[in-house]
């Protein structure tokens, strides 16, 4: 038996609308810890992970493990049928092929079932270890993303680097170049508009902007994006979810052959 | 054209 029961649905919504371009198909998990997912694109270059822990939600049982194979694009055509400010709950139970979600309107005055057919996905999990990153930047989600969608209109690629500097985001394409840099700026009153830069050595990589601007879709989870950079690892973009966990993409870069 | 790596370059199956 699962039941989940999440207030603000909204955000449930806006989690669909994230990942479902990078991953068409993926195994929701479900735990005594929370509502999680990990998948990798079909290329096997970038991977998203999902954490929505159970003290997030208004109202969390699943009595045991249990993993649901879902089409990411059908169930975000389920969800928008949610309203934006519609409770959302997740019903499921052993041995059935199918989940429910269940909107119901904040004065309870409309509820709505939507029953969706679940498949059954052979996953690939991968072994993700902690590790120590060279350098790790938080700036504002909105300003990542209009770095990355501009230089999209340039270049394929950017090269991130991290120097004591600051950032800088370059790309080069038929037209031209492009160079950006966010230099270090700490707002006192509004820190989520600051960017904040932990180097402890400058790093420097290469990324398919095409992946980065699909991680951008994330940006209405989260005010302030997360970019953990080595040059022995792929690159981590992360947007908290408030109160409740993340998400996470990580993205292999690209190599001079 | 610089090379794409994959996450199996990095992770491994667990």
């Amino acid at each position: 038996m699962l039941e989940l029961r999440l207030i603000q649905g909204s955000l449930l919504k806006k989690v669909l609308e994230a990942i479902k371009d990078l991953v068409t198909e993926a195994n929701f998990d479900c735990s005594a810890t929370g509502f999680s997912l990990q998948a990798m694109d079909s290329s096997h270059v970038a991977l998203v992970a999902l954490l929505l822990r159970s003290e997030g939600f208004d109202h969390y049982r699943c009595d045991r493990n249990l993993s649901m194979g879902i089409n990411l694009n059908n169930m975000s055509k389920m969800l928008r049928c949610a309203g934006p400010e519609d409770i959302i709950t997740i019903k499921g139970d052993d041995g059935t092929d199918t989940v429910t979600f269940m909107f119901e309107s904040q004065k309870q005055d409309k509820i709505s079932d939507f029953e969706m057919k679940l498949m059954d996905i052979d996953s690939e999990h991968l072994g993700i270890p902690d590790a120590e990153y060279q350098a790790i930047v938080r700036m504002p989600s909105a300003e990542f993303a209009r770095i990355c969608k501009d230089l999209g209109s340039i270049g394929d690629t950017v090269v991130i680097s991290v120097t004591k500097e600051g950032v800088k985001f370059f790309t080069r394409g038929d037209v031209g170049s492009a160079n950006i840099v966010c230099r270090q700026n700490t707002s006192v009153d509004k820190p989520e508009d600051s960017t904040v830069i932990e180097m402890n050595e400058p790093v420097s990589l290469t990324f398919a902007l095409r992946y980065m601007n699909s991680f951008t879709k994330a940006t209405t989870l989260s005010e302030v994006v997360t970019i953990s950079l080595s040059s022995e690892l792929p690159v981590v973009v992360e947007y908290k979810i408030a109160e409740m966990g993340y998400i996470r993409f990580y993205l292999a870069p690209k190599i001079e052959d | 054209t610089p090379l794409q790596l994959q996450l199996y370059n990095y992770f491994i199956q667990s």
